[in-house]
Parts: C-alpha cells; sequence; structure tokens
C-alpha cells in the first residue's frame, strides 16, 4: 500500500517545508514516484523546488495550485507538475490558499475534501507527502484527515518542545472523529546544535516521550539547508556532501523501510 | 498618547515571541508601565515569563485568559497578572485560545473585538504588545486591528523573505477596512548569523524595501535567548550581559523613542 504521509507542527519554524522538500527528493532520488503537495499559503515547499509560485493558479493563467483542487474542484491530475528532481512531482500552492480557511468553512465534510482528491492518486505515486502550515486550521485537517500517518519535525528548542501535547491531542480528535488509522510514523528531532546543551536536552526529553519512535537521525543545523532555497534547490542537488544532505538522505531510506513495513 | 504595538509575522519561528517578551521586559526595566497581551494559543509568551499556562484560566479554576475575556466577556482587568519583572503585567494565553478562531467566526464584528477590550487599559500602561500566532486568521487580525502600529521580526533566511510581501498585504486590507491609522513601526531583523553570506543579503534586500524603517539593531542569534525561555526568564534576567540581550535593551530604547515622537 502506497503510504500517505502528513508532515506537521503547528509550532512555527521547526523545519517542516525543509523535511518535506528534502525528504521527497532523496525518495525520488532513490528511485520512489513521489509527490510532494504544498498545503501551505506561504508556499516555501513550492519556491523551495524552484517552482514560481507567481506563475501557477488558475486565475493567473497558469496550471492549477491545490487551492483550485480544494475550493474550485480543479483536476488534481492538471494541478501536478514536474519539479528540478526527477522523479519527484508536486501540487503546488500560493497565496490565493490563504482564502481557503474561510472558502471551506462551510462545506459539508469539509475536512476530508483533501482525501478525496489524494484516493485516485494513490495508485499513481509509490508515496505522498504534505507539507502544512503552522498551524491546525481545515488546511492542516485536511492533511491529517487524508494521510496513513504523521512525520513530526521537532526543533531542539524550548518552546518547541512546548507544542509537542497540543499537537497530540488535535492527532488524538483527528483519530476519534475523522481518520481512526492516523498513526506516528516518525519524529524527526532538527537543527541540533552539538555545543548547545539545551539541544541534547530536547533530545532526551523527546525520546523519553515517544521512545522508538523517534528517529535515529538527528537533524544537524547547517547552512547549506537554509542556503538551498534560495537557489530554489532542495540540498540533495544544491549540496549532496553536506551534513544537512547526509541526514536527509539517511531519513529517506528509513521513511523507505517504514513504508516497506507496512 | 501610549502607543499599542502588534508584533506581527505569519512566517513561523521568525522570533516574534522571543522579540515581544524581551522587549516588554526591557521596557519594564526602564520604568515604562508595560502590558504583554498573549494572543498565540501555543502560549509561549506566557510560559516565556515564567507564568503556568496550565494554571491560568477561568475553566480550570484560574485567573481568566485572553481566552475568556475575547470569547466569553471576562472582564480584562481580571485577566492581568504581574509577572517576574517588576512593572510587567501580562494577558496570559492557553491551549484554550485554539478555539476561539471558530468561535469567534460568527460573531458580528469579530475583527475589534480586541479594541474594545484594550481601549479601557490604555490610560493604565504606558505601552502595550501583543504578541501573535504564525498565521493571519481571527486572532492576529484583532491584534492588528486593535493596534497603533506593527513591529515585524524577520529572521534573517531565505524563507522568511518570501513571507513579507504577504504580510504587506494583509496591513493594507487591515488598513483599508478596520485601521485606518496603522503604521509599520518597526522592522527587526533576527537570528542573524555573521558567518553566514545568506544572513547579509536578507539584511540588505529588507533594508532596501523599508528603507529606515528598519532598525539598526540586527539581534544575532544567540544561544541565551533561546535558554531563556527555559528557566521562564526574560533574557534580561537571565543573562544580561549577553550579545542577545544587549541587542533587546538596545530596540527598547528604540521603541521608547518611537512611542515619545509619536
Ligand atoms: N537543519 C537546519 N539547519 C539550518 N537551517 C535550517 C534547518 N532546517 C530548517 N532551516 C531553516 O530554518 C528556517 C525554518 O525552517 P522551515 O521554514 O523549514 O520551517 P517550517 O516549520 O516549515 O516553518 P513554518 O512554520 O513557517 O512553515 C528556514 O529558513 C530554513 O531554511
Ligand atoms: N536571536 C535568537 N538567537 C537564538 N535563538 C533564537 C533567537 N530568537 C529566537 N530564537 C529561538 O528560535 C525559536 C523561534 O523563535 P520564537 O519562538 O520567538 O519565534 P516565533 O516567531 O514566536 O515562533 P511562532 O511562529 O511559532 O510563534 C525559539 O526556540 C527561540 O528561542
Ligand atoms: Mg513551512
Ligand atoms: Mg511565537
Amino acid at each position: 500500500m502506497n503510504p500517505v504521509y502528513c508532515i506537521v507542527n503547528q509550532k512555527g519554524g521547526v523545519g517542516k517545508t525543509t523535511t518535506a522538500v528534502n525528504l521527497a527528493a532523496y525518495l525520488a532520488i532513490s528511485g520512489v514516484a513521489t509527490l510532494l503537495v504544498d498545503l501551505d499559503p506561504q508556499a516555501n515547499a513550492t519556491s523551495g523546488l524552484g517552482i514560481d509560485k507567481n506563475a501557477v493558479g488558475a486565475e493567473h493563467g497558469g496550471s492549477p495550485t491545490i487551492y483550485d483542487v480544494l475550493v474550485n474542484d480543479a483536476q488534481p491530475d492538471d494541478a501536478i507538475i514536474p519539479t528540478c528532481v526527477p522523479g519527484l512531482m508536486a501540487m503546488p500552492s500560493n497565496l490565493d490558499l490563504a482564502g481557503a480557511e474561510v472558502e471551506l468553512m462551510a462545506r459539508v465534510a469539509r475536512e476530508t475534501i483533501l482525501r478525496r482528491v489524494i484516493e485516485p492518486l494513490r495508485a499513481r505515486f509509490d508515496i505522498i507527502l504534505f507539507d502544512t502550515p503552522p498551524s491546525l486550521g481545515i488546511l492542516t485537517v485536511n492533511g491529517l484527515a487524508a494521510a496513513d500517518a504523521v512525520i513530526v519535525p521537532i526543533q531542539c528548542e524550548y518552546y518547541a518542545l512546548e507544542g509537542v501535547s497540543q499537537l497530540m491531542r488535535t492527532i488524538d480528535i483527528i483519530r476519534r472523529h475523522v481518520n481512526p488509522s492516523l498513526e506516528i510514523a516518525l519524529v524527526v528531532m532538527t537543527m541540533f546544535d552539538a555545543r548547545v546543551r539545551l539541544s541534547q536536552q530536547v533530545v532526551d526529553e523527546v525520546r523519553r516521550a515517544f521512545g522508538d519512535r523517534v528517529s535515529p537521525t538527528v537533524v544537524p543545523r547547517n547552512v547549506r539547508l537554509s542556503e538551498a532555497p534560495s537557489h530554489g534547490r532542495p540540498v540533495a542537488l544544491y549540496d549532496p556532501a553536506s551534513r544537512g544532505a547526509q541526514a536527509y538522505r539517511k531519513l529517506a531510506e528509513e521513511v523507505l523501510k517504514l513504508g516497506q513495513a507496512r
């Protein structure tokens, strides 16, 4: 069964997009047919893959975005475009998506619109990933309802630790009302800085809470990861020898093994 | 006229809370009667000041939170509590606030609920600050509608740069429909790392766009700033000699001068 993963954490700036883009790239590079869906109006995953977010969108004369698919019933196939990575396709986002929260609020079965969109795509792709915005609104809820499991990036910082219990509560609610089989596939520690005592303390605390669901791969703070998006490339194409790239390559191998075990 | 500032940027993890807590602390230390209102359900500003977010809230037997004030008409005065910094009061938040988005959606004049709450408090405080969540939903819109001006933290990273145009668009909309006198008081560059070329490129780009509204004080990446919240203290009390503390002390002086010039 081809897994669908939602990358989620309502705390801002913890590495959701960086994980989505780089994980998707390494999965595709290893031969896995991968789709990355950008559910964030900020469209960082879209631009992190070198796609011009001002050139997409039905209202701007481009191919449809995830907004057009969710809100205006555009064909999902028409919204899927190739990226700079062979084997990696994307369903891009743009600022139109900022309106989706209000526009979808009154719809019948508003939480499962994305699930119905993704269903027919499962046969075409080996793995589907969602990047989500830093909130627990309708877009993230759609991601959680459509996914088989979540991947949770947690930044090695104090404030990021505080938000984890809120996230677990939300996942429980989704499981009870919308998606009973939603699992926690992986917790990924990000922006680890070995020189900072707090980093290790956060890792230890998360390992105590989540046990072996925490990936043994800890993503280090690595400047190449933050430079790559300014070149519109995942780190696999920007600087594959960097420590950041190596961490995401290992993570992709782990996610592949998880998928096969399902 | 006692200014009210909203600290805003929908991009996640750019230093909104760190700026709100540490600016508020240094303003209070310099003798300014300061109120910090936490409009984020994550309640990071609340815990960054050492307030136990599980001990507040009318439904939990504690003093009311901003949620109780906005949604259940609790008295604002009852929700204002002292902090570990003399002269700094706070209106704390907790997870209840996550429900406000939906609960306020159908209210008449939902965008200006906070403005009506804050109006009578202006006489009691020299400066009022709002910390906001990483989204442009009802809570942030309430902050923008109730403020005289915004303070915009921008992280010295590529993705953070992308979100600025969306934020400016939203501020324009608020000005046109809800708060015609809303100004941009200050843009603050955060997490600057002198070893990273990208940092300086982002600073240059933001200065080109915002000119002298960009504070000359650039907040460096400084581990003491990320450690302080784990001790429930602003950096002014945790490590006042650190570079992070010095930057926020200077920023407070600048904000004071701005306030006097109004
Ligand atoms: N391991 C890392 N090392 C260095 N920089 C990183 C790392 N991971 C992410 N970054 C940078 O940190 C910032 C935040 O990461 P990112 O935007 O991926 O987080 P996010 O959770 O998607 O944010 P948001 O909540 O706004 O969606 C970005 O500028 C990114 O380039
Ligand atoms: N100048 C700095 N140097 C080092 N760490 C910092 C600095 N500013 C903020 N941090 C840390 O970076 C993380 C993100 O900052 P913060 O939580 O203040 O951002 P935010 O914009 O409020 O995030 P959110 O969007 O989730 O509300 C926190 O862990 C914080 O401690
Ligand atoms: Mg993101
Ligand atoms: Mg914050």
